[in-house]
């Protein structure tokens, strides 16, 4: 069965959708299939992957709310390879809706089971996450086999860090005991920026080899890509941002001996 | 009394903290005086403003879910004219343990009311918002006279605009009619890139005198500051984000004819 991999950091903008578009297209490209699963109400992997807001007939919020099958929930994308299970604001209010539900920290895990995915010919699941550690996340994070943090290099950023790590020793010891951290990747980093560079070196200091060796520079094109909505690979595949997230597939796949 | 202004933006990462330090830290420099209010769970503002994590005793936790009184929370910064009522990641479980209570979204407007306000001689009450359209974004827009709204010239930024926008009308429908938006201010702004230059074009297009004549540029001066918990302002005077938030304060003041 695939690998699910939520992509998670409470701080905003740090990378966490483009990270998830643009490694599950560079898997694509090794001939690997991805399913994305956007639980960040923005719905900005949805739209970043070209589902039209108005297309997002069933979403993550069936998926998780209202027991929709996962199979009913997932849509191609024109992209060869990737699937998606888009988001749309309705999600926002999840955190309340599910408070009386005694299985609301498993939902996703329900849907995300063995039998819902054995039909979809997956190799991998990454999950979206927004940016903040509640209900969503944690039900991302309860359903994952690993959790992988873009840390942007940036003061704020660094901050928040011991904070996700607290909530995901919580949640291994509460109720994902095999829980790992696929790895810490670097983003938007910026090698003549003194304060890049110190947060690179903190990085690597205190937590070792969680550090992928993969860094992804800021990079123009990374951005641009998403007003076309396709993954920046597509968009422009020999571009620093691109190169780098083909990087981050093969440092990935070569963990798993798939590369 | 003061102006209450909400700093606020769903999609993370747009410069929500550091509009709201760097704006408090300029118009303390004209002379007024502001406190920040930081209901961000992250912290960030309290950290950036050199508030200790340790150093948190009483916080907007106690200030909205305890009933803790204001002048009890409050306290006087490193910085002439910036006082803070600091965060910590307790707040992340507001949304939760406030389900059950009526005024659970008038609870920072009742906490910052008129007498609340009153002996501290304010000029002005900057609340940092978190990444999100949650409860604690809700009670601050209640709170509010007006709403600021930091917008990164980046696609995923722009269009998370529209649902702020529908938020905002339905506060101002069901809870504060009063609500005004301050303004919407471009940060991270590089004019040499394509993107921000269509980015500004269709913001000024749509939105038209919403949008501030200042917009923040990308400056590292601006990210590096953080690290020395001191406001770009103080960090380095004549760098061009330090300038920016100057022409903001007074762009602020011209409209409330206090320049
Ligand atoms: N390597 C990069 N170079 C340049 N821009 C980047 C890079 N990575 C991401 N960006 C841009 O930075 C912004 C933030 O990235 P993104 O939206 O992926 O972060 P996020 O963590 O998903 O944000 P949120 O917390 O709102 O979910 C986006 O506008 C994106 O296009
Ligand atoms: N004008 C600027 N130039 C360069 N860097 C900036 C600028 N404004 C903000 N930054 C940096 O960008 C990052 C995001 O800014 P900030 O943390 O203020 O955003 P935010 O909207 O408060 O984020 P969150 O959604 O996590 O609360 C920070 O590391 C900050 O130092
Ligand atoms: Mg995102
Ligand atoms: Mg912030």
């Amino acid at each position: 069965s695939p690998r699910v991999i939520a992509i998670s950091n409470q701080k905003g903008g740090v990378g966490k959708t483009t990270t998830t578009i643009n490694l599950a297209a560079a898997l694509a490209r090794e001939g690997f299939s991805t399913l994305v699963v956007d639980i960040d109400p923005q719905g900005n992997a949805s739209t970043g992957l070209g589902v039209d807001p108005d297309a997002r007939k069933l979403t993550t919020y069936d998926l998780i709310l209202d027991g929709a099958a996962l199979s009913d929930v997932v849509v191609p994308t024109e992209f060869d390879g990737i699937l998606i299970a888009p988001a749309t604001t309705d999600l926002s209010s999840a955190d309340i809706e599910l408070v009386a539900n005694e299985r609301r920290s498993h939902l996703l895990r329900d849907a995300l089971s063995g039998e819902m995915l054995g039909g979809l010919g997956l190799d991998y699941v990454l999950i979206d996450c927004p940016p903040s550690l509640n209900l969503l996340t944690v039900n991302a994070m309860i359903a994952a086999d690993s959790i992988l943090i873009p840390l942007q290099s940036e003061f704020f950023a660094l901050e928040g860090l011991s904070q996700l790590m607290l909530t995901i020793r919580e949640v291994r010891q509460n109720a994902n005991p095999e829980l790992r951290i696929e790895g810490v990747l670097l983003t938007m980093h910026d090698q003549r920026n003194k304060l890049a560079q110190q947060v690179e070196s903190d990085a690597r200091q205190t937590l070792g080899d969680l550090v992928f060796d993969t860094i992804v520079p800021r990079n123009v094109r990374v951005s641009e890509a998403p007003s076309y909505a396709v993954p920046v690979i597509d968009y422009d595949p020999k571009s620093k941002g691109s190169l780098a997230y083909q990087a981050l597939a093969m440092e990935l796949l070569a963990r798993y001996r798939q590369a």
